[in-house]
């Protein structure tokens, strides 16, 4: 189209792509490396007597981290900052999340079932004593679909950014902007899959459905732990999370 | 409200 040449979707996947590299740690290849190296029988134990309270401040600590990384990919994102600021907000507000659980399965060994956590890899027993076994069985189960995907650094940067640059985010003013920016995301997309021939990954994503409801049941288990423990999130929750989430 | 995304959001390098 006219407002769309292809030096421009040209510069935009160099540009997601550079933006997702500045901003994902560990990088890839230290993650292939780190994979096998899960916690010791005795190290998950100590993580299992560690209180509720102890281990959710932990969990929000080290979400609350991966967040700032993805306001940096936004940030880097050509046309996030040229977006109003309510804009920015709005789409942070509700897409940092979702991004969060994208990048993820570059961190998910999907042949033990472990994730990246504190240092090493560690399965779903490691977060018991934070009360909600469904809800990092789910999270778990959708980094594991993702991983199923061998989803590559572009497409996952790719992803990210389709997941974060949404019009259909209640609140938005200039819902035809963002809308404008998508289309010139998934063009960018759809043509990095057609060099790669892979094509078929489309039809194969997990529907952005099952991303909200797992956002919608974190807010829930945070709700429920607060009901538990009044007065622990002014204490020792990171401010951002708060913010986000409370 | 959303203080710190403000934050986040203008500071050059954050």
């Amino acid at each position: 189209s006219p407002t769309c040449s292809g030096m421009e979707i040209e510069l935009l996947a160099q540009d997601v792509l550079r933006s997702h590299r500045e901003t994902s740690q560990p990088r890839a290849e230290e993650l292939q490396q780190r994979r096998w190296d899960t916690f010791s029988r005795e190290e998950v134990c100590a993580y299992q007597r560690k209180p509720m309270q102890e281990m959710w401040e932990r969990c929000a600590g080290r979400l609350t981290e991966a967040i700032q990384h993805v306001v940096e990919f936004a940030k880097r994102l050509r046309g996030f900052m040229e977006l109003c600021q309510n804009d920015q907000i709005v789409l942070l507000k509700a897409g940092a999340m979702e991004v969060v659980l994208v990048r993820m399965c570059r961190a998910f060994n999907p042949d033990n079932r472990t994730v990246l956590f504190e240092g090493k890899y560690a399965g779903t027993e490691l977060f018991r004593s934070l009360g909600c076994h469904e809800l990092v069985g789910s999270i778990f189960d959708f980094a594991q679909s993702l991983c199923a995907l061998r989803l590559s650094e572009s497409e996952v940067a790719f992803l990210c950014a389709i997941v974060l640059i949404n019009a259909n985010r209640p609140w938005l003013q200039e819902q035809a902007k963002v809308a404008r920016l998508r289309g010139r995301l998934e063009v960018a997309f759809r043509l990095l899959l057609r060099r790669t021939h892979r094509e078929g990954l489309l039809a194969r994503l997990p529907p952005a459905g099952r991303l909200r409801a797992l956002c919608s049941q974190h807010v829930e288990q945070l709700q429920a732990f607060r009901r538990l423990h009044p007065g622990a999130l002014p204490a020792a929750f990171p401010p951002l999370y708060r913010e986000l989430f409370a | 409200k959303h203080r710190i995304l403000h934050k986040l959001l203008q500071n050059g390098n954050s």
